[in-house]
């Protein structure tokens, strides 16, 4: 696994997190889902709690863009690129972006959205790009089935370095 | 011995356009190159470029378009760079 520089982190326990826009692929109620499973998968290994918001500014704000969309990363339409995220700190940091020009799905038929959301909120929470294939922070996407998901060793070991186990 | 394919100029050559725009995406440091690298620029950065995305990915690093390091430029990713800003 690898940290960004300086191994930005979260300084609290709780998160709140708000999906501001939606995409026209999926059901609302599915991104939601999609969006609560993919970072349960992050909070069933460190201490940390997500808080779901559904208005004003949140840290972890989530949003479908389409191509040049203010943050000087701009999406590139179908394939290529399907989502960023910022590492932890304020204004932008934590927030997650998923390219509209994508057809998301909660199964594989298109990109799964759990597989991409649970990637990019790994970015949010401060892990980068892994190199081990078998990470999920590994770059390029690869399926992973939503229900019954465990991180895999490499992420765990990252998230951990970071915040630490989950005391059970 | 077999002549290569026709279309072969034309597909290295958009291999390398591609190639490119990937490399300058998500193998870029932002803030400006070290010292050294200022005076290898081009064709020489870009071998650079492509040996650490080869060892990232850990094929064999060649610093050439070869096809495995095609394939991976050509899959879907997440937008964020593997070398860090």
């Amino acid at each position: 696994y690898r940290l960004f520089p300086g191994e930005p982190k979260w300084k609290k326990n709780t998160l709140t997190y708000r999906i501001s826009k939606y995409t026209p692929s999926m059901a609302a109620a599915d991104v939601d889902k999609a969006v609560e499973m993919a970072l349960q998968a992050w909070g069933s290994a460190v201490p940390l709690t997500f808080v779901r918001v559904t208005s004003g500014e949140a840290d972890i704000m989530i949003s479908f863009e389409s191509g040049d969309h203010g943050d000087s990363y701009p999406f590139d339409g179908p394939r290529g690129t399907l989502a960023h995220a910022f590492a932890p700190g304020e204004g932008l940091g934590g927030d997650t972006h998923f390219d509209n020009a994508e057809k998301w799905t909660m199964g594989t038929n298109g990109f799964n959205l759990f597989t991409v959301a649970a990637h990019e909120f790994g970015h949010a929470l401060g892990l980068a790009h892994s190199t081990d294939p078998s990470a999920l922070m590994y770059p390029t996407y690869k399926y992973q089935h939503p229900y019954g998901f465990h991180l895999p060793k490499d992420d765990v070991k990252g998230i951990q370095a970071l915040y630490g186990p989950r005391k059970t | 011995a077999p002549s290569p394919p026709a279309a072969t100029p034309r597909t290295s050559r958009n291999n390398y356009h591609l190639a490119q725009a990937y490399l300058d995406k998500y193998y870029t440091r932002k803030g400006g190159h070290q010292l050294g690298e200022m005076a290898a620029r081009g064709a020489s950065s870009l071998v650079k470029k492509i040996k650490e995305l080869q060892a990232f990915f850990g094929l064999r690093v060649t610093g050439k378009l070869d096809r495995s390091t095609m394939d991976v430029i050509k899959r879907p990713r997440c937008g964020v760079p593997d070398v860090a800003n």
